[in-house]
């Protein structure tokens, strides 16, 4: 089982795109996927049309992974079944595990979800931050992966969570590695985007993926109707993308 | 002294690019301008060239906005001269802040800033998250402005952040009032951007400041060369946009 957590503190870098998408890609190659949304934004249980349509007001979800992580439901009871691939919805009150008195706060996940099985890969999808929420992320998984626009502010604030990085693999949890970074948002238009990424190819060879994600509008359009890019437009130049990035995560196991 | 805070728990919607060039206009007219970096990030101490330049590794600052948080240095001996422009830079330390034991931790800003005079303007620059950072300039402000991609996910992440300030209303601070949505990142051809345009209009009317500043990548570019948009590209339509935003943020008072 494959535990990959989608992490960049940096916002708006393509964390909660990469997540949906992915798992939809996953999901056609044949593999059994569980998606955690550990955001309060609650960004992937959007994008997936769980808590609402186009611009509705939110609908409240029954059981979320906060009950999950207090250990008031379990994860087979919240997990919802979004055509195939399996969903643990977040929602606005998660903002209140920063407020539980509990020593060891960063293992809530991972002991609330200790018997978890009968998964090829559980991907994370974590809020923009360094708290304790990207830390239980961390602390549960194998795997991270950092989705980065190519931009120079997103670049540099990439630095953080390196350092945040050894500090988990030091004192949390041994096994974790970062096992690359996903460019996103790419325009070969644009010097900028290709300066960036010769400077991560030269400071840091071999993290970035191969398979660049091109800028696409379609991307955009298809958190609104609650659909993922697989769904929403199979043709276009983002779903290309994701199933190519897709095919390069299996065979870089 | 109008005190705002730049917020949006979305992450990635232009916070850190609007407060460094709205800051940069205000202070072409005449105005006299304080940028206080709140975000452990430290992108807008990046932004004005303090920190660094280009790709180079990230340059330690001597006093920062934490150490003034803290009571060990004043906010005199703390601000950086950046040609006129004043900024209290930020650093990542600043997370410490998270896990120190005060009751009312919401007010430690306001109180080291309690003597501040002799600026029409402070803008302040939030990291993307409701805790107890953003929480510290919502209690220090009187207004705030929320930067927003116009777009379907980061439209759908405003929601919290409109709970989170009636909260601060009703028991921290009842002189804060959002003025204004400011619409970052807008490309007319994109159907997309106008439906949200069209959304935000029709359910918070006369919220969004009707200068739109439209995608364009000098304001990608300006952050790398530690320059605001008018220094980089005075004739960019970036740089004409935050111009235009302004002006009208002048007479909106
Ligand atoms: N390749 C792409 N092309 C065009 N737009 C994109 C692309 N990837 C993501 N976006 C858009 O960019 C915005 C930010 O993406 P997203 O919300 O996935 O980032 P995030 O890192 O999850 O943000 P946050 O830090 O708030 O969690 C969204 O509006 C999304 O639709
Ligand atoms: N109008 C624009 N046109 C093109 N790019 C833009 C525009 N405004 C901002 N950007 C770019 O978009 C990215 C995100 O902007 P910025 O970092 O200012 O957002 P932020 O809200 O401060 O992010 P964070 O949530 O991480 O603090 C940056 O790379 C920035 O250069
Ligand atoms: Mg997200
Ligand atoms: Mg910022």
């Amino acid at each position: 089982m494959r535990i990959i957590s989608m992490s960049n503190n940096k916002g708006g870098v393509g964390k909660t795109t990469s997540t949906v998408n992915i798992a939809a890609c996953l999901q056609k190659l044949g593999k059994k996927v569980l998606v955690i949304d550990l955001d309060p934004q609650a960004q992937s249980t959007y994008h997936f049309g769980i808590s609402q349509n186009r611009f509705d007001q939110p609908i409240k979800i029954d059981k979320t992974i906060y009950d999950v992580i207090k250990g008031e439901s379990s994860y087979k009871e919240t997990i919802i079944d979004r055509n195939g691939i399996h969903v643990l919805p977040s929602c606005p009150d998660l903002r209140g595990i920063e407020f539980i008195a509990l020593p060891a706060k960063e293992f809530l996940l991972r002991d609330s979800l200790e018997t978890l099985n009968g998964y090829d890969f559980v991907l994370i999808d974590c809020p923009p931050s360094l708290g304790v929420l990207t830390l239980n992320a961390l602390c549960f998984s194998n795997e991270i992966f950092i989705p980065l626009q190519v931009q120079f502010l997103p670049y540099h604030g990439m630095y953080n969570l390196f350092e945040a990085v050894d500090m988990v693999k030091k004192r949390l949890n041994k096994g974790i590695k970062i096992s690359g970074i996903i460019g996103t948002m790419y325009n070969s238009r644009k010097a900028i985007n290709n300066e960036v990424i010769e400077e991560i190819e030269k400071r840091l060879p071999g993290k970035l993926f191969k398979t660049l994600i091109r800028e696409n509008v379609a991307l955009q359009e298809a958190p609104s109707w609650g659909k993922t890019i697989c769904e929403y437009k199979p043709n276009s130049t983002g779903a290309d993308d994701y199933m190519g990035l897709t095919k390069e995560i299996l065979e870089r196991d």
